[in-house]
């Protein structure tokens, strides 16, 4: 009652974007929201 | 979020996420990749009745061919940087690796919005976190696990590679135990703080052996979900600053390739450890056209949370070290990877 599960790497959507020179409009066209901020924001249950 | 009566909310970010393995849902089984994130509590994969461009790119669950489904009727939303992935939930049978978990609630996702998951090389997210974060109604997958006794021991453990794709394994989640040998010297246990994110109590952060951030001591969470470390926008800037780091006009921060050697060290003190970070392991390298560039593996990230703002420990410190997730204890072992 044991699995390993195999875990692969790849790039980030960040990093394919930037490959193919996408990043910035990306960025911009998505603002404003966590990627502009570069941040997530969690309000945990219990927080006023 | 106020249908669940809760005024919480996780928004995920997928931007930088790197580490993936397959799981299978549906009898017979159709396979999916997914992040297995320890900073959200579910599961969800796209639908075959998703008509977003993303989920075109991406397996697509096809609920209509599984003999074990069950149709739920709930609707549920995650919410992610440009928009609100919308779907419905559902039970069915989910295999990982060869553990079978029946009747798992799970989302279906009907409307991935925007071009964040076109590009990306995963079809959904299983989250590892403990039920309170959860936006699915029903246990999280490992919940259920536990429960059926699908797993000898209530524990799981990451060990993230940074090696390339010649090497194996990239990377390797170990549901019900340790593998010992992906680790050396002793594990280090720190108590779980509050059962939602795997969180726990850090003592401080030093750069160069100077504590400099949190020295009367702060919350962390250990989220195999996140690519970087992440810290309060306020400490994280000084600390850009401390390692030379210069911000872009898309928010991220360079470094100079050719000045690591000469960067500070970056440690993290947990349950009276050291937990030292070189350039080498802080600082990311990404080909772009014939040439390196190097980013900063720190963000600002404001998270808060009744114990006070969140740090993040994602894959630049998982990378380093091996993670064990105990929900028998209730808390997170480390050890040198």
């Amino acid at each position: 009652a044991m699995d390993r599960v195999p875990l692969r790497r790849v790039p980030s959507i960040r990093s394919q974007l930037r490959a193919q020179g996408l990043l910035e409009d990306f960025m911009k066209d998505h603002s404003p929201d966590m990627f502009n901020r570069r941040y997530a924001q969690c309000y945990p249950p219990g927080t006023p | 979020s106020l249908r669940l009566g809760r005024s919480s909310e996780k928004i995920y970010n997928f931007m930088d996420a790197q580490y993936f393995g397959e799981i299978s849902v549906g009898n017979p089984p159709q396979n999916f990749s997914v992040i297995f994130d320890t900073g959200s509590a579910d599961l969800w994969v796209p639908s075959s009745y998703c008509v977003s461009h993303a989920c075109a790119l991406h397996r697509r669950f096809k609920a209509f061919e599984s003999h074990s489904f069950h149709h739920d009727g709930r609707t549920f939303g995650i919410h992610y940087g440009s928009g609100h992935l919308l779907g419905v939930m559902g039970r069915d049978t989910v295999k990982i690796g060869q553990l079978v978990t029946l009747n798992q609630e799970f989302g279906e996702s009907v409307y991935e919005p925007g071009s964040t998951f076109v590009t990306a090389k995963f079809d959904g997210v299983l989250g590892l976190a403990y039920q309170s974060l959860a936006e699915i109604l029903g246990n999280p997958v490992f919940d259920n696990m536990i429960a059926h006794k699908i797993v000898d021991e209530p524990v799981f453990s990451f060990y993230l590679s940074r090696r390339t794709k010649t090497s194996t394994p990239e990377g390797e989640l170990l549901l019900g135990g340790i593998d010992e040998a992906l680790y050396t010297g002793p594990i280090n246990w720190l108590p779980v703080s509050a059962k939602g994110y795997w969180q726990i109590k850090m003592e401080s952060v030093a750069v160069q052996g100077v504590s400099s951030f949190c020295p009367r001591g702060c919350q962390a969470i250990v989220d195999t979900g996140t690519s970087l470390i992440g810290g309060p926008t306020n400490e994280i800037l000084i600390l850009q600053q401390l390692i030379g780091a210069t911000p872009t006009n898309i928010g991220e921060f360079l470094i100079d390739c050719g000045r690591l050697s000469s960067l500070p060290h970056v440690t993290f003190i947990l349950g009276g450890k050291e937990y030292t970070l070189t350039s080498e392991h802080y600082v990311r390298k990404e080909m772009f056209g014939n040439r390196d560039l190097c980013f900063s593996g720190f963000q600002a990230i404001d998270i808060v949370s009744p114990e006070g703002p969140l740090w993040i420990l994602g894959d630049v410190f998982l990378t380093e070290y091996y993670s064990i997730f105990d929900r028998g204890h209730d808390r997170v072992g480390l050890a040198r990877a």
